[in-house]
């Protein structure tokens, strides 16, 4: 199984 | 007030095009260094980041920095009643909820003012970092484009894998499977034919073709794409504005668990 996770979890919320 | 005037209106009218299916509701940033935008889709998955550059403007007035949140698919209704040939201008007095386009046939004889109301949207916004990448493919948009559609038609998911051979696209579903290799080529006669793969480590990612497809709406844009990649972080897929800024977008890669 594959998830994405959130691009919040890669880039930082400013 | 703040006040743009595009004479080349069919950018912006791709632009909208590029954007509304992939993102509701966004804000649009007005400042002195240009018109940007930043939002992400409804999952949280993918982002897309516009910056249109104030001198790629013929006129660009900024008085003060200016938030301005707006429903895409609405203006993009608005947008599509701009003739291709428009000069298009977008203004907004300080302090009104409103936003006003103009559009001026080239020939002047037809002048159109449509108004629409503001929103106010809080999205976060997310710092993204210039990053080195593992590897970097520049290849003609409506190929890249043509692979995401066929690739569809087979699976739900593409897996990008770059190789020193070229970059491999691989999909597989319930019917088959198919691997599209695409190798750099960088003798032919029109730079924007070339595809050109700077590749620092070989790196393969999978990704959700639905979003692909998605982001292959700003091909009108642009004659090529570029396709930037590092292993487990998002892909940045590049259309350039031409002379004024970008689109990019953003995806996360699907991770296996």
């Amino acid at each position: 199984k594959r998830t994405q996770f959130p691009l919040k979890l890669y880039f930082v919320v400013t | 007030m703040f006040e743009l005037r595009l004479v080349q209106g069919s950018l912006l009218k791709k632009v909208l095009e590029s954007i509304k299916d992939l993102v509701n509701d966004a804000n649009f940033d007005c400042s002195s260094t240009g018109f940007s935008l930043q939002a992400m889709d409804s999952s949280h998955v993918a982002l897309v980041a516009l910056l249109l550059r104030s001198e790629g403007f013929e006129h660009y007035r900024c008085d003060r920095n200016l938030t301005m949140g707006m429903n895409l698919a609405n203006m993009a209704k608005m947008l599509k009643c701009a003739g291709n040939d428009d000069i298009i201008t977008i203004k907004a007095d300080d302090g009104t909820d409103t936003v006003t386009f103009m559009f001026e046939s080239p020939s002047q004889d037809k002048i159109s003012d449509f108004e629409m109301k503001l929103m106010d949207i809080d999205s976060e916004h997310l710092g993204i970092p210039e990053a080195e990448y593992e590897a970097i493919i520049r290849m003609p948009s409506a190929e890249f484009a043509r692979i995401c559609r066929d690739l569809s038609s087979i699976g739900d998911t593409v897996v990008i894998s770059v190789t020193k051979e070229g970059v491999r696209f691989s999909a597989r579903g319930d019917i088959g499977a198919a691997n599209i290799v695409c190798r750099q080529n960088a003798t032919v006669d029109k730079p924007e034919d070339a595809t050109i793969i700077e590749m620092q480590e070989p790196v393969t990612l999978t990704f959700a073709l639905r979003y692909m497809n998605s982001f292959t709406k700003a091909t009108p844009l642009a004659e090529q794409v570029t396709i930037s990649m590092s292993s487990d972080l998002p892909v940045v897929v590049e259309y350039k504005v031409a002379g004024m800024g970008y689109i990019r977008y953003y995806l996360a890669p699907k991770i296996e668990e």
